[in-house]
């Protein structure tokens, strides 16, 4: 799931993790499914897809929340959004007490990438509030959205006063698990943790580097930001979080965290 | 006076213009009056300054509106800077009924640059609020802030629709004038026109391009942004609007149509 106001690039960045224009920003035939909650303005659009990679094939459903945090006043606006993440849970616990369990569909949200606008300030109150209630109930993994509008020493502050104020305010964010069987991973999960929250920069656009050469990325008068020049920003990292190293972990965790957390509320222990 | 979210670049960008730190962020001992209104969290500093160009001396009033549209609920967030500006109207007002009105202050607000978050979508709702208002007090110049977030054909798209908006709102934004006795001034103010809303790139930093040779801009991994290249961005031509060619035309128009309306509200005309 991607989270987080208008205009932030998550459309964008959604497409460039696919390398495909999976979502199209006008067309509402690319809306498969519309979940509106009593609160009119937040859409939550869900877009189904198929990955293929290599040996495998991925069912992905990615949920988009575009109209958030948009209006003059915004209190609330989390709701549309918490209800969808507890509605996934509650349909998931319906079918598993269903005696037969063989078509049981897994829809629940197993990583919510909560986009922070690059002011070079800190977290706004909305990030705040957002974030804490989405931490109880999904893997949650801040991102620092069109991360090109800071400098490198700007996105240091950043990422350090952003990390300061989740630790203050107690917010649970994910995080790789440290020890594993092999030296190599363990250097990579450390590595996934000392860059969160990762700054993302997406594109649509492939440019011509060299004849021939092309690369995803963002032209500039002043030059050429590489999506996956990991110099310019953390996009290979997130990627490699999300579809490689830490896939599985995203999904199991889901099933013996978050839901039995959900689970246990719900039949009141 | 500049008006905007936090986080924008405001007080770069007045840095920037003046070209050296005349305002600091944390230090309060620099916020010499501060006029807070009865809604305590939007504070609005004012930083006086003394411009010496050439052969004149200018007594600059700085007002920064640094907490702006920051929290969940916005609404009448905009009320102490509606406030402020016609408190500066009504003293005015009050000193030139005064017998003696030779220690005439004029304390009025010339211009009011208004920052746009660089979306790369549309207004706010916020911004369309706040505009409308401003729009009939000031002379209201909307600017697109942090520019260097959006390539040269988002910010051509961004600057038609925020045009767009505008006009369908009747938000009634300041024009240089065009009927001007020699040719270049006419172009220039056709240029200056054409361009809007102004897109501002600002930085504190002299970044040295070849040895001696410094230039103030934004160093990325990528590429160097020039505040004064005019391919970068429209600082230079807000920069001649306020300080050389429209600064008069600023003073003046303040004085003789939106102090003349605050006037006959006022006096129940
Ligand atoms: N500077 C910058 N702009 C971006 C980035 N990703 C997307 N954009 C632009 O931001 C605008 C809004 O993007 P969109 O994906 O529609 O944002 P959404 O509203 O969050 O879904 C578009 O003009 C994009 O081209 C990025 O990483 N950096
Ligand atoms: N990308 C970009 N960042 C800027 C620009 N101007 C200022 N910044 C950065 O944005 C952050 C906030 O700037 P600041 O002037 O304090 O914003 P204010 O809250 O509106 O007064 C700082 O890290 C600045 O260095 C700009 O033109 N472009």
């Amino acid at each position: 799931m991607v989270c987080g106001e208008s205009g932030l690039g998550k459309t964008t960045f959604i497409n460039t993790l696919f390398q495909s224009s999976l979502k199209s920003y006008q067309s509402a035939s690319e809306r498969h499914n519309k979940f509106t909650s009593a609160h009119q303005n937040v859409d939550i659009d869900i877009v189904r897809a198929i990955l293929e990679e290599k040996n495998f094939k991925i069912r992905l459903n990615i949920i988009d929340t575009p109209g958030f945090g948009n209006n003059v006043n915004n209190h609330d606006s989390w709701t549309p959004i918490i209800d969808f993440i507890d509605d996934q849970h509650e349909s998931y616990m319906k079918q598993e007490q269903q005696p037969s369990r063989k078509d049981k569909k897994d829809l629940r949200v197993h990583a919510c990438l909560y986009f922070i606008r690059p002011t070079g300030h800190s977290l706004k109150p909305l990030d705040i509030e957002i974030m804490k209630r989405l931490s109880t109930r999904v893997n949650l993994i801040p991102v620092i959205a069109k991360s090109d509008t800071l400098s490198p020493s700007e996105l240091e502050t950043f990422k350090t006063r952003i990390r300061d104020v989740i630790e203050a305010q107690d917010i649970n964010i994910y995080t790789p698990p440290l020890e594993l069987d092999d030296p190599a991973s363990a250097e990579h999960s450390k590595q996934l943790i000392e860059a969160m929250p990762f700054a993302v920069i997406g594109s649509e656009e492939e440019v011509e580097v060299t004849p021939g050469q092309f690369v995803r990325g963002r032209k500039y008068p002043w030059g050429l930001v590489e999506v996956e020049n990991e110099q310019h920003c953390d996009f290979k990292k997130l990627r490699s979080l999300l579809l490689r190293t830490n896939m599985l972990d995203l999904i199991l965790s889901t099933n013996e965290f978050h839901f039995e957390t959900f689970r246990s509320i719900k039949m009141g222990g």
